[in-house]
């Protein structure tokens, strides 16, 4: 659609993104790849950020050369397990007409 | 219980929003802001705790570095390891390649814990009474938050058990979007508002939004003789005994 940035608007935000993020890759042919996963998410977060119903707004940053299974690996990484919650305490439960 | 609640505003949360770089510690930044939260609370003092050390030397049993853990383990480490160290005395390298450095304790200002707790689970007007009270560690689900930027997140989550350790450190309510926690995160300041998240709070299911309220965990500092032992009052007493000392020399 007219809306859609063309590739070369893509490619100018792409390289501000590069410096503003410090980001250098090693590996020939990886810019063009991560060019291509960074124009994916700009796309995905134009789409969002488009629908006025929203709750909320997304945004470039850095992470956005990163596919969804890379931030996943790299970056979630709590883990809860039952046996961790066993001593749940009544210091905090909430009573009706708790001051 | 109040409306609004931000400890931001209280003194209680380091203004220097930190980041994990590449390395999944989240349990290790959610665990030391709720300590830092506390030991606020408790003394009056807000100190900048170490992230690395929890990262560096409590490995190996639940807790594994970049690799991953939660914050409920890290509170056990610090009660058993007496104490945790400031950030200026062990700073962040963003790696857990290096053996945990042997920190003279007795030397150095360390921060105690008395014990944690669990808020009861899936239970947010429980979970708001606690974080009335300090600020709280919890799990969400954070993989579709990657480019969250700002506003009341009411998104997709992406599983019901939570894979991302932060801290909440308010709540509040919007007037567009209703109401939400105020919650710490470790991806820098330039993620989300300023380092910050709003999430949807008062959800319809009891887990919360993005699982936030599974498995809330604080730490407890009792209001002991530790405090005594505060920076300030250390220094105090320090300044006394000098001038003690240089008038019994006169």
């Amino acid at each position: 659609t007219d809306s859609q940035r063309n590739e070369a608007e893509v490619r100018t935000m792409y390289e501000q993104w590069l410096v503003k993020n410090g980001k250098n890759y090693n590996g020939l042919g990886e810019k063009e790849r991560r060019f291509k996963i960074f124009a994916d998410n700009l796309k995905s977060i134009e789409e969002h950020n488009s629908d006025p119903n929203q709750s909320y707004q997304r945004g470039l940053n850095q992470f956005s050369d990163l596919t969804a299974d890379e931030f996943r690996s790299t970056y979630l990484r709590g883990k809860v397990e039952k046996k961790s919650v066993s001593d749940v305490e009544e210091r905090y439960k909430y009573k009706e007409g708790d001051v | 219980l109040p409306d609004e609640v931000d400890w931001r505003e209280r003194g209680a949360v380091v203004p220097r929003v930190k980041a994990q770089g590449d390395c999944g510690g989240c349990w290790a930044f959610a665990a030391v802001g709720a300590v830092e939260g506390i030991n606020q609370i408790t003394t009056g003092e807000l100190i900048s705790l170490s992230e690395q050390e929890l990262l560096d030397c409590d490995r190996g049993t639940d807790n594994f570095g970049c690799t991953g853990g939660g914050a409920v383990w890290a509170f056990d480490f610090i009660i058993k390891n007496d104490g945790i160290v400031s950030d200026e005395v062990y700073p962040y390298s963003g790696n857990d390649t290096a053996a945990c450095k042997a920190i003279e304790m007795t030397t150095t200002r360390v921060v105690t814990i008395n014990g944690r707790e669990v808020v009861p689970e899936n239970d947010e007007m429980s979970l708001k009474k606690a974080v009335a009270h300090q600020p709280i560690t919890v799990m969400i689900s954070a993989a579709n938050m990657s480019d969250y930027k700002s506003g009341v997140y009411k998104g997709p989550c992406s599983n019901l058990w939570g894979d991302h350790n932060v801290l909440i450190v308010g709540y509040g309510t919007s007037p567009d979007e209703g109401d939400y926690w105020l919650i710490r995160n470790s991806w820098g300041p330039g993620w989300g508002e300023g380092g910050y998240l709003r999430l949807q709070r008062n959800f319809n299911e009891p887990t919360g939004k993005c699982a936030v309220a599974l498995a809330p965990v604080y730490p407890i500092k009792s209001n002991s003789s530790s405090n005594l032992l505060s920076p300030s009052v250390f220094k105090l007493v320090l300044l006394l005994a000098f001038q003690l000392i240089s008038l019994a020399l006169l």
